[in-house]
């Protein structure tokens, strides 16, 4: 095990809830303090710790203040949405933030819940107060102080610690075999049970392999409020702004866009509109504008609103990439060889096309030319074209590069590992064995 | 304001700093990380993982990379405690 350096000087600890989850939970309060109580419980038992829940009037004077916060929350360690971190805790001291323990509200909190299902209270809870305590991360296996999510513990009330946990607490705080910590007046030793079947609102988990990812071939790619999807049929992978992935495994594009029509499978391009950040999307020939993730009335409408006529004077009938080119602020459309600008404003929702457009897509010099969704990403507003498993990144405002070599999305987006060179492969060099 | 182009050795380095394999970026000194200092911190980061160390980014660090975890780091370095006494001071 291993010790922050600083406990507390006394044993006899307060704690309270200063909030509790709003966003996505649906434990009530009381649910959420009976976790907690059993969660501090099993640093109490066998030790000499006292945990008592303070008094409304003095719930900001405990020495473990526990809240519920999402993203930045002033303390700087800020959350960052679904997955990646899930709380902290501060570790003892003197300091007005010693104890203070923090859950991410972007998660879905949950109890007793099967693995997977929402991330369960009980068991990150038990390792940050674990922190709140005075330990570090272990890397010993079994700890609750691995700093990596363990999934639900089963039955929280007769969880003990590993052994490696129970030594570091004890040499803290000291030895007391014979006491355990009784549950809190008005309730029994078993905790609530959650209902046995599935909530109406259950969402239907996707479980595609992850060679679906490393595989590429996006539908369409987006860049919404600075993070960036990828949709693939049915499914949906987002790239946080920061660069990571929020989770390997992605999410159905009908449970988080909501009010696109059963059975869509596959999306042909999405933007987020400049004018007032509304979100386009393109499939077939018509398209929805949602606002955030809930689209609006009246729609799907018509492709054909959008005034696109090829060259040779067809409508348009499928968008194949869609994107806000940073540079001048434009939104484009690519169909076939040929895209549109359009110079939107807020007095038109669908404004007509430029003039002198459509235009050849070979302008956009060493790309390709039917690329599968175009984003502008990143400081300087580069464009980066999607193709297969590859990407192309056009600096900023520029359209005729030099050399533009393509990269592999599997590995620079979606995590995947590098590939292994096909051992037929002309420029694989020959490893020659000499057993001179 | 939108994050650099990505790339899996930033990120991966990002991840070790932030969870204190590797010194955080010191903008005043500009000082680059070497190969060497980022395949130590990888393979550290893979032995406490219960990883096999290889020192490289490979898919089971990548993925050991993408699992939910707590925000504290792992290794508080000598280098942060550092300079904090030195602020302190």
């Amino acid at each position: 095990y291993a010790l922050a350096g600083s406990s507390w000087e006394k044993t006899h600890l307060r704690w309270s809830v200063l909030s509790y989850p709003r966003l996505y939970s649906s434990l009530s309060q009381d649910h959420v303090k009976l976790i907690l109580f059993y969660a501090l419980k099993v640093w109490s038992d066998n030790t000499n710790l006292q945990f008592d829940a303070a008094s409304e009037d003095v719930a900001d004077s405990a020495e473990i203040r526990i809240s519920f916060e999402h993203s930045l929350h002033d303390d700087g360690y800020p959350f960052d949405g679904k997955g990646g971190t899930l709380a902290h805790a501060f570790f003892p001291g003197q300091a007005d933030i010693s104890g203070d323990t923090h859950f991410d509200d972007e998660e879905t909190w949950t109890y007793g819940a099967r693995d997977g299902e929402g991330t369960d209270l009980f068991t990150v809870a038990v390792h940050e107060f674990g922190h709140a305590l005075g330990l570090s991360h272990s890397s010993t296996n079994p700890s609750i102080m691995r700093p990596y999510y363990q999934g639900p513990v089963g039955d929280i009330t007769k969880y003990t610690l590993p052994m490696d946990d129970l030594q570091a607490i004890q040499t803290l705080y000291g030895i007391n075999v014979n006491r355990a910590t009784p549950p809190p007046s008005g309730h029994s030793t078993r905790l609530p049970e959650l209902p046995k079947n599935p909530s109406p609102t259950r969402t239907t988990q996707p479980n595609p392999g992850h060679q679906d990812r490393c595989e590429g071939g996006f539908d369409a790619v987006a860049n919404i409020r600075g993070d960036v999807f990828f949709f693939k049929g049915p499914y949906f992978w987002r790239i946080e702004r920061s660069g990571s992935l929020v989770s390997l495994n992605p999410a159905l594009i009908r449970n988080f866009w909501i009010g696109l029509p059963p059975g869509t499978d596959k999306i042909d391009a999405v933007y987020e509109r400049k004018t007032d950040s509304r979100i386009i999307f393109f499939i077939g020939s018509k398209y929805w504008v949602f606002k955030d993730t809930r689209v609006l009335p009246g729609y799907p409408r018509h492709l054909s609103e959008w005034g696109m006529r090829t060259r040779d004077g067809r409508v348009v009938e499928q968008v194949e990439a869609a994107f806000v080119w940073a540079h001048n602020g434009h939104t484009y459309l690519f169909s076939g060889e040929e895209f549109w600008r359009f110079t939107e404003n807020e007095a038109q929702t669908v404004p007509p096309p430029d003039a002198d457009y459509p235009r050849s897509a070979s302008l956009w010099k060493g790309v390709p030319s039917v690329p599968d969704d175009i984003i502008s990403w990143g400081k300087a507003g580069d464009t980066y074209f999607f193709k297969d498993n590859s990407y192309w990144v056009l600096k900023s405002g520029g359209m005729d590069q030099d050399k533009v070599n393509p990269k592999s999305t599997a590995r620079d987006w979606m995590f995947c590992p590098t590939p292994t060179p096909d051992i037929q492969s002309p420029f694989t060099p020959h490893i020659c064995k000499c057993n001179c | 304001a939108p994050a650099p182009a990505p790339d899996l050795y930033s990120r991966g380095m990002d991840w070790l700093s932030r969870y204190g394999y590797l010194p955080p970026p010191d903008p005043r000194t500009g000082r680059l990380q070497t190969k060497e200092g980022m395949e130590r911190a990888i393979r550290q980061m893979q032995r406490f993982a219960g990883l096999e160390e290889t020192g490289k980014l490979d898919e089971d660090t990548l993925r050991q990379m993408s699992v939910p975890r707590c925000s504290l780091p792992d290794i508080v370095g000598t280098e942060d405690m550092l300079r904090k006494r030195r602020k302190k001071r």
